[in-house]
C-alpha cells in the first residue's frame, strides 16, 4: 500500500501548526 | 496489522504508524534484571499523528538528567529483547559525547516517524540513553541477519544525522545482549 513519507522539514515546519500545540 | 488505539483527529497529520513512548531510570545499584527492567520502565502515551507527536515532545524534558532513556518505539512493541517482534532482531548503536544527544535524538525520531529508512516493516524503534559521561543512540530492527536492511539504516542513519565519517557505530543482535546481560558491551559487529 501507500506508505506516508515527511521529509524533516515539513515535520519541523508542523511543530509550530496551532494544532501541534 | 496491529489495532490501533490512538487516531489522528480531523486536519492532523496522520502517520505510517502509532508511537508509543516510554521512560525508563536506571538504578545503578541493583543488577540489571528483567524484572527490575520491567520496574523501571514507565509508558508515557501514544501517537498517531505528527500533531501529537509534537504535543507529547514538548511535554518531555529531554537531556538534563544523568542515567534516564527515552524511547520512542512502535505501538504494540515490547521493550524487551525478548518480545516476538524483536527475537530475531538487533539494533545499531552510536555514542555521543555529552552535548549532542537532543539533537541527535530528535533527527532520528524524525527520520523514523516520516519513513525515511525504506526499510518496509523493519524499523522497531529509538532509544536515547543518557549517561554520565556519554550518550548513547540506538534504532532497533526485526532482523539482525539482513544485511541489505541493516546497511540502508546505517547510510539512512549517517545521512539524517549528517555524522562525521569518523564516527562509530556498532550493530549489535538481541540474542548478544541477553547473552552477556548488556545492552551495549561487547559489541560484536563494529564498522
Amino acid at each position: 500500500g501507500t506508505r506516508i513519507i515527511y521529509d524533516r522539514k515539513f515535520l519541523l515546519d508542523c511543530r509550530n501548526s496551532p494544532l501541534a500545540r | 496489522s496491529r489495532r490501533k488505539t490512538v487516531c489522528p483527529a480531523a486536519g492532523e497529520h496522520p502517520l505510517q504508524y502509532n508511537y508509543t513512548f516510554w521512560y525508563s531510570r536506571r538504578t545503578p545499584s541493583r543488577p540489571a534484571s528483567s524484572q527490575s527492567y520491567e520496574q523501571n520502565i514507565r509508558q508515557i502515551g501514544t501517537v498517531a499523528s505528527v500533531d501529537q507527536f509534537w504535543r507529547f515532545y514538548h511535554l518531555i524534558r529531554q537531556g538534563d538528567l544523568s542515567g534516564h532513556s527515552d524511547h520512542l518505539f512502535k505501538e504494540g512493541i515490547k521493550l524487551h529483547v525478548g518480545d516476538e517482534s524483536n527475537r530475531s532482531g538487533g539494533k545499531w548503536i552510536i555514542r555521543l559525547r555529552k552535548g549532542l544527544a537532543s539533537r541527535f535524538w530528535e533527527n532520528i525520531i524524525l527520520a523514523m516517524l516520516g519513513e525515511q529508512f525504506m526499510v518496509g516493516e523493519e524499523i522497531c524503534g529509538a532509544v536515547v540513553s543518557i549517561r554520565f559521561q556519554e550518550d548513547i543512540l540506538s534504532i532497533w530492527n526485526r532482523t539482525s541477519n539482513d544485511q541489505m536492511t541493516t546497511s540502508r539504516i546505517r547510510d539512512t542513519l549517517r545521512r539524517v544525522l549528517n555524522l562525521p565519517t569518523n564516527t562509530i557505530m556498532e550493530y549489535k543482535t538481541h540474542n548478544d545482549s541477553l547473552r552477556d546481560n548488556s545492552s551495549f558491551r561487547n559489541t560484536k559487529i563494529s564498522l
